[in-house]
């Protein structure tokens, strides 16, 4: 393993411990769409179907139980935690989900390594998370106030994709030469979707105001 | 064929 790799391991790792931290010490999940939330539940149930038939190492298997683990407890808390619920923007959070999954599902189903439920579902599971942010980006447009946990959440979100396009160029040129389509391209995708975001966030940043996002 | 190491990533 690479540093890129753990380095965007560690960032997504820390971006959902900021969620849960935002969402258990404010009793909050304003500003959170729910709908990614659940999409990154689907993501994580599908890709990590190996858990236990395929051991790699003790870190991916932690790994993977805290994703499922962590993605679950957040859409448990958005959805049924009597205070937290109520400030969920059901209203704002208007993105068609659904309609993210069965596409993904189609060109999966067209596009992947080999013809197994695993391999197919693992391919399913890149295309899904590449897209899932959108609901997402979409209540943050729509948002007046983004906080600022909301914001760094997104942010450390975003750079965990941006690592792991550094670890494939990094594997591709010093490790093993080896073209992988599939992940690069719904990677780089998914990256560039986080585009618009980071150039606000930045700016913001600089400027030393509220994260604002043009409508 | 072996699995492809790049199914280890997360």
């Amino acid at each position: 393993m690479n540093l890129f790799r753990l380095a965007g391991d560690m960032t997504h790792l820390f971006s959902i411990i900021v969620l849960l931290l935002k969402i258990h010490a404010t009793k909050s999940c304003s500003g959170i769409s729910l709908k990614t939330q659940e999409l990154y539940v689907i993501v994580f149930l599908t890709r990590y179907l190996d858990l236990f038939t395929r051991f790699v190492s003790l870190y991916n298997t932690v790994m993977k139980i805290v994703f499922i683990g962590t993605s679950f407890a957040i859409v448990w808390y958005m959805r049924y935690h009597k205070v937290v619920k109520q400030t969920y923007n059901k209203d704002e959070d208007t993105f068609k989900h659904y309609f993210l999954l069965l596409p993904c599902f189609v060109l999966a189903l067209l596009l992947h390594n080999e013809f197994t439920t695993m391999d197919v579902l693992w391919t399913f599971s890149l295309y899904l998370e590449a897209v899932a942010i959108l609901p997402q980006l979409v209540l943050l447009q729509q948002s007046r106030n983004i906080d600022n946990l909301t914001g760094n959440y997104v942010f450390f979100l975003g750079a965990y994709r941006g690592l792991y396009v550094l670890n494939w160029i990094y594997r591709y040129f010093l490790q093993d030469h080896r073209a992988r389509w599939i992940p690069w391209i719904s990677g780089l995708v998914q990256t560039a979707l986080y585009a618009d975001f980071f150039y606000y966030y930045i700016l913001s940043w600089k400027k030393h105001e509220k994260l604002k996002l043009p409508a | 064929d072996e699995t492809d190491s790049v199914k280890d990533e997360l």
